[in-house]
C-alpha cells in the first residue's frame, strides 16, 4: 500500500460519505443520477467477486464491503425511500445507461486479463467504471443549479481515480515494473471524462461563484 | 505471480 493508493481510496470513500451526507441531511437526491449509482453497484459486485474466496487484507475486505454496502444503500434511498425518491430528477436523468453494458462486456470478452469468469467480470467492471459517470455528467449539464455537496461528490469521485493513476505510476517504478493496460487505459479514459468538470469546478471555486456546466 | 493475482487494489 502506498500513500497515493491510500489517498485514492480515502478520496473515494469521502465521495460516498459526502453523497450519503447530502441524501440523509437534505432528504434529497436532486441532481444525482440514479443511473450512475446503479452502474456503480454493478461495478462493485462484478469487481469484488473474490470477496469471500481470496483474503488480501482486513483493509481490502472491509473497504469492499463498504463500497458494495453504500452503493446499494444509495440506490435503495433513491428508488425506495418514501421522501428521497420524490426528489429524484427523473426527467433529466435520461442517459440510456444500459447501452453502456454490452460494449463493456464485449470488450471484456475480447480483452480480458485472463479467460476465466472472474477475470472477465473484473475487466468488465474496470471498463464499466470508466464510463459509469456519464449519466451523472449529463445530468449536471442539465441541472440549473448544482448544490455544493453534489459538486464536491463528483469532484472527489474524479479525483480518486486520478490518485490511482499516480499510484500505478509509483508501483510501476518501485514494485511491479509491469504495464497493466486494462486498468491504466480505463483509468485514463475515466479521469479524462472529468476534465471539463474539473475545469469548471476549480474555476467556480476560485471565483467563488456557483458551479455551472455549459449545456 | 500472474497479473491477476495482483488484484490487491480496490
Amino acid at each position: 500500500m502506498n500513500i497515493f493508493r491510500l489517498a485514492g481510496d480515502m478520496t473515494h470513500l469521502l465521495s460516498i460519505v459526502v453523497l450519503l451526507l447530502k441524501i440523509r441531511t437534505t432528504k434529497s437526491c436532486a441532481g444525482i443520477s440514479l443511473k450512475t449509482q446503479e452502474l456503480y453497484v454493478i461495478v462493485f459486485i462484478t469487481r469484488y467477486l473474490d470477496l469471500f474466496t481470496r483474503y488480501v487484507s482486513f483493509y481490502n475486505t472491509a473497504m469492499k464491503l463498504v463500497f458494495i454496502g453504500t452503493s446499494v444503500a444509495i440506490v435503495w434511498y433513491m428508488r425506495l425511500h418514501k421522501v428521497v425518491k420524490q426528489t429524484y430528477s427523473r426527467d433529466e436523468d435520461t442517459f440510456k445507461h444500459y447501452l453502456l453494458i454490452p460494449p463493456c462486456f464485449i470488450l471484456a470478452l475480447l480483452i480480458p486479463l485472463e479467460f476465466t469468469v472472474t477475470e472477465i467480470l473484473w475487466s468488465f467492471s474496470i471498463y464499466l467504471e470508466a464510463v459509469a459517470i456519464l449519466p451523472q455528467l449529463l445530468l449536471l449539464q442539465r441541472s440549473s443549479n448544482i448544490d455544493n455537496l453534489t459538486g464536491s461528490y463528483v469532484f472527489l469521485l474524479g479525483a480518486y481515480r486520478a490518485l490511482y493513476i499516480v499510484n500505478w505510476v509509483y508501483r510501476f517504478f518501485t514494485e511491479t515494473h509491469k504495464i497493466r493496460w486494462i486498468p491504466w487505459i480505463s483509468g485514463l479514459v475515466q479521469t479524462a471524462l472529468y476534465a471539463d468538470f474539473f475545469y469548471y469546478y476549480i474555476k467556480s471555486w476560485k471565483n467563488h461563484e456557483k458551479l455551472r456546466l455549459p449545456a | 505471480e500472474p497479473e491477476s493475482k495482483l488484484h490487491d487494489e480496490l
